[in-house]
């Protein structure tokens, strides 16, 4: 409904015949609201619209371009201006490519890991996951059910208490067995568990991933950009996949997290399903953005 | 004097942000915006009285109202006279918002403070939730009842509350699958699972980190099965709690418990006043 609401302010900016400050006030105001509710960074919503409203005051729409679409125009540019124009995918060049997955607890990041193996696997990639979550009761399990099924092999040792090690053993195995792809998972953290963060921190930089994807759980709020930040100090990322968009969520803490860390968001999750992994299209999550 | 519009406005506009970046929902926000100028415009105020001082008292309170349950609930108060056991609690939310991890807490809490408790395993959907349950229950030291993947999760729970009563077992926590709000068939499994089971007390766990969305997550949830109380999780990931605000704004029910790390004492009872602190910052 609040796509609505910028819909009707739009239109009326689409009567007028002058450009009206005060409208175009009403508009940014709008769009503020739609930003602010699809959790994007209130500083960053503040921004992005100080820029739009400058841009609509001063630009002049070009020839046969009406003003409404003009300053829906700059609405886009400026918001996929952090987004990128098009989505990158995943690159598997080296032989093999190592991805790591990392995360807050519960964002998806298992789950993603099962996505990712099917992906690359319907490709034509042979593919090695390791499980180094050495905390969460049954992720072994967990991994192994959803990607046995599909001939995917799974390194895993509940047993080992060290994820460092883990990690490293995974890694090794699997590039023994001349796989293309080794997909390493790893435990749920976040940036006040300091310990987890160092423990990342050594995963990566044994293994020495080609990608660190960071999991971002679509219906974060407004703590997406600091926790990203505290990812990103402790190791490079790669690259972003938010999850959970097939909820109400509109994943606008994603954007925080593409500021924070850099990395360019590759894919989306849309359901609980091995299937439910779609390539990030910047035009679409930015009209869901805007509601 | 007395204080404007324009008062109100101005000393808003900071406090608004607060909140915003609280994770407080933009609806609540001007909810509460709505409140506290009905409240203050045109109140009279002795000259040189600090305008903003007022506003901002005025909003702490509206939160601190907003936050103080009609009903609050005390979950020793109402399980130990209860004659007929079990007393059952069914645990429902949106996918990873710590459900499973809090039924081991509130389990382990329930046993220092003297009850009897069993767990059903009424995720029968998701991979591993079944040994992630059973592994929980294992260290905290409570039973599991369980059927197996694909079974039906309504007849666990059922199974669970009849291995209670056989047995005299004072709680029954039912651990549901995480579902989204949007997806009908799922909503509907839930309403199945609480009509067959006519829980005590149906519990809904959310996020803490989670933005505006929780609001809609709330309301869906509760618009299918009547939720009874709320615990939040993942406190302790620094989140500022602003989400406990949108949720009991969106539907009044008390919340009971915070979640604050991941072990199993970590699930502390709500503070009204410690958590207006932690969104005041
Ligand atoms: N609706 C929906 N649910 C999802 C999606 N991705 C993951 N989930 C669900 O979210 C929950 C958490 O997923 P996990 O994969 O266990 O998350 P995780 O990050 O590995 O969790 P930890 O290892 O505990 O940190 C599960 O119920 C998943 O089925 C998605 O795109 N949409
Ligand atoms: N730091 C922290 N982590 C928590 C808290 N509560 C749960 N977690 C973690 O969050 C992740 C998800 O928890 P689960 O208990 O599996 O969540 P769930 O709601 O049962 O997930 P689904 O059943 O997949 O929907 C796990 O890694 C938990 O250890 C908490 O209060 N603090
Ligand atoms: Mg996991
Ligand atoms: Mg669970």
């Amino acid at each position: 409904k609040l796509g609505q609401s910028l819909n009707n302010a739009l239109k009326k900016l689409a009567r007028a015949s002058t450009v009206d400050k005060a409208l175009v006030r009403d508009v940014v105001r709008d769009i503020q609201r739609a930003l602010i509710t699809s959790d994007v960074n209130v500083r960053l919503v503040l921004d992005l619209t100080k820029k739009i409203e400058k841009r609509a005051l001063e630009e002049k729409p070009p020839a046969g371009v009406s003003k409404k679409e003009h300053i829906v125009k700059i609405v886009y540019e400026e918001l996929t201006n952090f987004l990128g124009k098009e989505a990158k995918p995943i690159q598997i060049k080296a032989k093999p490519t190592v991805l790591l997955t990392v995360g807050i607890q519960g964002s998806g990041k298992t789950t993603s890991v099962a996505k990712l193996s099917r992906y690359f696997q319907k490709h034509g990639y042979k593919i090695g996951v390791v499980c180094s979550d050495t905390w969460r009761p049954g992720a072994y399990q967990q991994l192994k059910q959803l990607v046995e099924p599909y001939g995917i092999e799974v390194f895993g040792n509940p047993e080992e208490k060290n994820a460092i090690k883990l990690a490293k053993e995974g890694v090794e195995y699997f590039k023994k067995k001349e796989v293309d792809v080794i997909i390493v998972d790893s435990a749920g953290r976040h940036k006040e568990e300091k310990g987890l963060i160092e423990e990342m921190r050594q995963i990566s930089s044994t293994i020495n991933p080609h990608e660190v994807i960071l999991i971002i759980d679509g219906t974060i709020g407004q703590q997406a950009y600091n926790q990203a930040l505290a990812f990103k100090e402790a190791t490079p990322i790669g690259s972003i996949i938010v999850t959970k968009l097939d909820g109400s969520a509109k994943g606008g803490g994603a954007l925080s997290a593409v500021v924070a860390t850099g990395a360019p968001i590759k894919c989306i999750g849309v359901g609980e399903k091995i299937d439910d992994l779609e390539p990030f299209d910047p035009k679409r999550f930015v009209s869901r953005l805007l509601g | 004097t007395e204080i404007s519009e324009k008062d109100v406005e101005n000393a808003l506009w900071d406090l608004e942000l607060e909140l915003l970046e609280a994770d407080v929902a933009l609806e609540v926000v001007d909810e509460l915006k709505e409140r506290i100028k009905e409240k203050l415009v045109g109140q009279k105020v002795k000259i040189g009285t600090n305008k903003r001082n007022i506003v901002e008292n005025a909003v702490r309170d509206a939160v601190l109202e907003v936050l103080t349950p009609e009903k609050h609930i005390d979950l020793l108060e109402m399980i130990k006279p209860k004659e007929e056991k079990p007393f059952v609690i069914v645990f429902v939310g949106f996918n990873g918002g710590g459900k499973t991890t809090t039924i081991a807490k509130l389990a382990n809490w329930l046993k220092k403070n003297g009850l009897s408790v069993v767990i059903a395993a009424s995720d029968t959907f998701r991979a591993g939730a079944i040994e992630q349950v059973e592994e929980h229950a294992k260290r905290v030291g409570v039973k599991v009842i369980k059927h197996g993947y694909k079974s039906d999760p309504a007849a666990v729970a059922y199974d669970t509350i009849e291995h209670a009563k056989a047995r005299g077992i004072d709680v029954v926590l039912v651990d549901t699958a995480g579902r989204n709000e949007l997806n009908r068939n799922l909503m509907d499994e839930m309403k199945k699972i609480v009509r067959v089971t006519k829980p005590d007390l149906v519990i809904f766990v959310g996020d803490a980190l989670a933005g505006n969305a929780i609001i809609e997550q709330a309301r869906q949830f509760n618009e299918a099965v009547k939720i009874d109380g709320v615990i939040l999780a993942k406190l302790d990931a620094d989140a500022r709690g602003g989400a406990a605000l949108s949720i009991a704004h969106a539907i009044g029910a008390p919340i009971l418990f915070v979640g604050v790390g991941q072990g199993y004492d970590d699930l502390i009872p709500f503070d009204e006043k410690w958590i207006l602190e932690k969104i005041f910052g």
